[in-house]
């Protein structure tokens, strides 16, 4: 949205990320996805999900479409990272996972603590 | 933070030294032996000053409790690396002690002299990674030292609050650490 007063420059800055452009590529296309969404190369997505441990060993034979237990994979994924929690692809999701990352995975093998006020 | 499962730790009584070797075959050749062994010392001795372990590095590989190496693609623990960036490292819970970079990374040491817009900044990995052979597992707190992303370029070395309590919590108190400096530095670096 252009402020009142604002004149829009002439040349238009591009945001790039180093070394990711192929990346934002390939992910653009899920941008906003959400449950019943069908989008080629999803099931690619799930194996990111399914490596870092967000769902398991029993839906290996991943689909293109985003069904619910995708959605629950995405809001335990966005609820671990600390991300807004929106169930969908939006573009914080879809940066967190083009983030380079250690390996070991975020969950199924870890004991969780939260802090808690009393 | 968290733990994996079962919160397995070194078991020793308390205080110990655990060793740390560098493998002499799976090494990177832009940095100098002695660049690399400087900043994993500094790792170390990040997290020995909160708890009460001691860090020693070795020459003896094979008999050292932390192995430390450089390993490209499918390297035989079940865990492939991916080429430039995606996957930076990943290390082995408690007792295992293996924690492996991965060698087609840009791996950096000063980001004043690797000019390249994808190195990664081999200190902070180290020091995430270090934190898995001890015990922790991925936090969900951003600034947190044991968050599992690092973008290029970016340097992220000091231990959170959340790490501390997280070590502690599995190893005590270095009797020397003091919360109150943490949380005046974390106070500070906040503003």
């Amino acid at each position: 949205r252009i402020a009142p007063g604002f004149t829009p420059p002439e040349s238009i800055t591009v945001l790039t990320v180093n070394g990711t452009n192929d990346t934002w590529h390939n992910l653009a296309r899920f941008l906003d996805s959400s449950k019943g969404s069908h989008v080629s190369g999803m099931s690619e997505l799930k194996k990111y999900f399914h490596r870092f441990g967000y769902l398991p060993v029993s839906d290996i034979d991943f689909t293109d479409t985003f069904d619910a237990r995708f959605e629950s994979a995405v809001i335990e994924y966005q609820s671990k990272l600390g991300l807004p929690v929106t169930g969908k692809l939006d573009s914080n999701t879809l940066s967190q996972i083009m983030s380079p990352r250690c390996g070991v995975r975020d969950t199924g093998h870890v004991t969780q603590f939260h802090a808690t006020r009393r | 933070y968290a733990y994996f499962s079962g919160q397995p730790r070194w078991v020793r009584k308390t205080p110990v030294t655990l060793t740390y070797a560098f493998s002499p075959e799976n090494t990177i050749s832009y940095l100098t032996t002695e660049e690399i062994r400087a900043v994993v010392d500094r790792a170390f001795t990040r997290w020995a000053a909160v708890i009460p372990l001691r860090f020693s590095e070795i020459e003896d590989y094979v008999s050292a409790d932390i192995k430390i190496g450089f390993y490209g693609g499918d390297h035989g623990d079940g865990e492939p690396f991916d080429g430039v960036l995606g996957v930076l490292a990943h290390a082995f819970s408690p007792t295992s002690g293996k924690l492996h970079f991965d060698a087609a990374e840009r791996w950096a040491v000063d980001f004043g002299v690797e000019r390249s817009k994808v190195a990664v900044d081999l200190e902070s990995v180290a020091t995430h990674e270090i934190g898995h052979v001890l015990g922790l597992a991925h936090s969900s707190v951003k600034e947190a030292i044991m968050y599992p992303s690092l973008s290029p370029r970016n340097k992220k070395v000091e231990l959170k609050l959340d790490d501390v309590k997280g070590v502690q919590a599995l190893y005590g108190s270095n009797p020397n650490f003091s919360l109150s400096a943490l949380l005046a530095s974390d106070t500070s670096t906040n503003q």
